[in-house]
């Protein structure tokens, strides 16, 4: 078990806790990769480009062998021509052939497109999985930090010093009562709670210390 | 100050701790609720990469159709090479011209060096790579190459990843069940340490 006990001396929580953070830490980091590395921006296939393609994706290919520039034929009047000469007089077989290719090349384009869509939702698993990662270090570094808190010597968690009536000259809401509470033995804060929870109301102070739990977190994130 | 009796706020105090008692638990119970999405997600992730497999092997097969049928018509090139060649001749410069408008507007950078690069290779080019539509099985294998890279490189991650969240989930903590929330008592020292974080039988020991 990562969390050595320590039935007798004090525990220190940090050491305790210490080989959860590291390994989570260590898993954040092997999932740390950069989906806008050269290696993962979507490959650039002028017959699934719809619109405005990346155009660097096509600057990057014109400069890198020529092959970029094959994608304008559509706009060159002669060079469509060329596709559309029809070879089947002079050889049958070879029409039929380039037909077959053309039907072949269809699918596999279709197909490329289909695993391009898939690797894109793969990516997603990955970024999921990374957000994850940092919510579970988040609720661990709260767990542990609550483990921490319970050791102090205070009779109770959370302490109720005084329960006063809303100040007329105060900001808060009108009827509201103010509940001043040490939590974990830590200073004094004041919650208030609506005039619609009344003192005898059982969710008083369940509401009392839920608004001391969120205060003391957020000054804890903070 | 409203006047509250000390019972009543010891009262008040008591009933306080309990609801922090319960929410430690629920803080524990969160680190097991993250794992188990964090467990799902990876089986989603398994069951994606079988799909993503089985894609591939269907790819594959069309690609290597799509070359078969590119050799076997190769090995036949020559027929209607004069029409072919005497429209070559009029494609080329209307392609350059299209090529290096769009390159100097687009890309900005050197296009003299480009627009060089691009006469040789158009006078290398074969308008047969053309009529077989050439350029779009080149960009295909271009794309499965891509392809593949990106998926090792994620396969790489995730492996790593996976296990040492596997190992960190092996913990007692991750598997243990907690017992149901205790009673508060906030007078037994032993019980302040909440028995979600240290069950009793630690200390047993």
């Amino acid at each position: 078990s990562l969390l050595p006990y320590a039935p007798f001396e004090p525990l220190n929580f940090q050491d305790m806790f210490q080989p959860f953070f590291d390994m989570i830490r260590q898993a954040q980091q092997a999932m740390e990769i950069d989906l806008h590395s050269p290696a993962f921006r979507p490959p650039q296939m002028d017959f699934i480009a719809e619109g405005d393609e990346d155009n660097r994706a096509v600057c990057r290919e014109i400069r890198h062998n020529s092959t970029g520039c094959l994608k304008m034929k559509d706009q060159c009047e002669k060079c469509q021509e060329i596709l559309s000469v029809d070879c089947s007089a002079n050889s049958p077989s070879q029409e039929q052939l380039r037909q077959e290719l053309n039907d072949s090349l269809r699918i596999a384009e279709q197909l490329t497109k289909k695993y391009n869509d898939l690797l894109q939702s793969y990516q997603w698993k990955m970024l999921n999985t990374s957000s994850l990662l940092d919510r579970l270090n988040e609720q661990f570094n709260w767990v542990s930090r609550l483990a921490n808190l319970t050791q102090g010597e205070d009779q109770y968690y959370l302490q109720v010093m005084t329960v006063t009536s809303r100040a007329p000259d105060s900001e808060a809401p009108s009827g509201a009562t103010g509940v001043s509470v040490r939590l974990f033995g830590s200073d004094p804060m004041t919650v208030w709670v609506s005039e619609e929870v009344s003192r005898n109301n059982p969710k008083f102070i369940e509401t009392v210390a839920e608004k001391a739990l969120q205060e003391y977190r957020r000054k804890y994130r903070e | 100050d409203q006047v509250v009796s000390s019972k009543e706020l010891q009262e008040m105090s008591n009933q306080g701790s309990k609801y922090i008692n319960k929410e430690i638990q629920n803080a524990v119970n969160g680190v097991k609720e993250i794992k188990s999405l964090i467990v799902k997600t990876n089986e989603e992730r398994k069951s994606l990469l079988h799909v993503l497999e089985q894609a591939k092997k269907q790819k594959e097969d069309a690609l290597n159709e799509t070359r078969d049928s590119e050799t076997r018509l190769k090995a036949l090139s020559g027929v209607c090479n004069e029409t072919m060649m005497a429209l070559w001749e009029e494609c080329k410069p209307c392609l350059k011209q299209t090529c290096m408008k769009f390159y100097a507007r687009v890309c900005r950078s050197g296009s003299g060096v480009v627009g060089h690069q691009l006469e040789e290779f158009l006078n290398q080019s074969s308008p047969f790579y053309f009529w077989m539509n050439g350029d779009r099985v080149d960009s295909l294998l271009e794309s499965d190459r891509q392809q593949s890279h990106m998926l090792d490189i994620m396969q790489d991650h995730f492996g790593q990843a996976s296990s040492i969240i596997d190992e960190l989930f092996r913990d007692k903590f991750f598997t243990r069940e907690y017992p149901g929330i205790s009673h508060y008592q906030p007078f037994d020292l032993l019980h302040r340490r909440p028995h979600i974080l240290f069950p009793k039988s630690r200390f047993a020991r």
